[in-house]
């Protein structure tokens, strides 16, 4: 069985080697790391995510990447993140800090069927593979699923659409498992989502163009971020919620846990500095994940030092 | 798998409102099949849209006609698609 050590996180793999490198790390650190399965995929393929504790049942930071199949380097940077985690507790005080005071749970595949799929028939895939009745297309935009101005601007009704939001809110059972998740566990405190490209670090709204309450603060943490992310290569961000400065797009994700009370809610696009788009070349991905850290620590810091 | 063979991705920034209205009557045309990676915004920012090579021509004529700034970003995906193969492969062995 390959030891987590001979991983090589600069480069992208299958759900089956990530699965794999998850149950490693798992292993490697069983003080700290375990596996738990929070659902099935429609296809039936496990929903896995990484749970950092250090016992106890503390309030939490959700990371979760991949919820756009073809962005692999979001996927990529996931794991990278989930290896550092671990081998940061105990020697990098803040991490260890942080680690002592919240639990942190990481889904580093949130799309597996497209995920799957675009590793096998269409890379450039990206929504989810469900079926829909009276349609020959197929999937859903998960990113368009989330019960936050469902159907609204933004968003298509056209399921062959690659922003198709699903025939209701929640419909996809990736999204809906997270809800689940989320709700059950109760004391989610930041909700961190991972995409790619056009190096963007946003907060809500998406589904509407009004500022939320906490405006002030979460431009402000996500501009230390991103400087943060820039100081390491010099990759520079854009900052700002979601509807200025990409555009209206309904049904997101962090939309939704914000509405829930999530008050640090946060998406990332991560970089492509060379025009790749979302065919970043492997020796970007360990450049990628290094500096998205930087940002990813500033925002965890933050949630852990303000308490709500 | 689905081949990406001469598919291109063109970056296109349109100058004024009126070239945004009319890449956004591009972006309904669901027969051209275009792919927006970056999306379109306002006038002054790049738009990155993959386009299947089949209908290269007919967008480049319309880029074209209606005098809209566009650069090739991504001359083959395939190219890229391969090198991406290959260097998975690399790093497996």
């Amino acid at each position: 069985k390959e030891r987590s050590s001979g991983f090589d996180f600069g480069t992208y793999h299958t759900l089956e080697e990530i699965f794999q490198e998850m149950d490693n790390l798992a292993e490697q650190y069983p003080d700290l790391v375990s596996k738990l399965q929070i659902g099935y995929s429609f296809e039936k393929r496990p929903i896995n995510v990484l749970k950092f504790s250090t016992g106890g049942n503390k309030p939490a930071i959700w990371l979760d990447a991949g919820i756009h199949a073809r962005e692999w380097v979001s996927h990529a940077t996931a794991l990278w993140t989930a290896n550092q985690i671990a081998s940061d507790y105990g020697k990098d005080p803040s991490i260890t800090a942080l680690l002592d005071t919240m639990d942190i749970f990481l889904l580093p595949v949130t799309n597996p069927d497209g995920y799957v799929f675009s590793h096998t028939e269409n890379r450039m895939w990206r929504k989810t593979r469900s079926t829909i009745s009276g349609s020959l297309c197929v999937g859903v935009d998960p990113n368009r699923n989330w019960d936050a101005g469902f159907g609204g601007p933004g968003s298509s009704d056209n399921p062959c659409s690659d922003s198709y939001h699903g025939p209701s809110a929640n419909s996809e059972v990736e999204v809906k498992s997270i809800v689940d998740f989320v709700k059950s566990h109760g004391e989610i405190k930041a909700f961190i989502t991972l995409h790619s490209y056009s190096q963007l670090l946003m907060y809500p709204y998406g589904y509407k163009c009004t500022v939320s309450k906490d405006f002030n603060e979460l431009n402000e943490v996500a501009q230390i971020a991103a400087e943060a992310v820039t100081s390491l290569y010099g990759t520079t961000y854009e900052v700002g919620p979601i509807c200025s400065i990409i555009y209206q797009a309904s049904g997101g994700s962090i939309d939704w846990t914000y509405d829930y009370g999530i008050k640090y809610s946060f998406a990332f696009e991560l970089r492509d500095t060379g025009h790749y788009g979302f065919l970043l070349p492997v020796n970007q991905i360990l450049p990628t994940a290094e500096e998205t850290w930087q940002g990813l620590k500033k925002i965890m810091e933050h949630v852990r030092d303000n308490p709500y | 798998q689905k081949t990406f063979i001469g598919d291109q991705v063109l970056e296109i920034t349109p100058r004024n409102e009126e070239q945004v209205k009319n890449l956004r009557q591009l972006e309904t045309e669901a027969h051209l099949q275009l792919d927006f990676w970056r999306p379109l915004r306002t006038a002054g920012e790049k738009v990155h849209v993959r386009i299947p090579f089949s209908r290269l021509q007919a967008v480049k004529i319309f880029l074209e006609s209606h005098d809209i700034p566009y650069s090739i970003m991504i001359e083959d995906v395939q190219v890229l698609l391969d090198k991406e193969n290959e260097e998975m492969l690399f790093h497996r062995r």
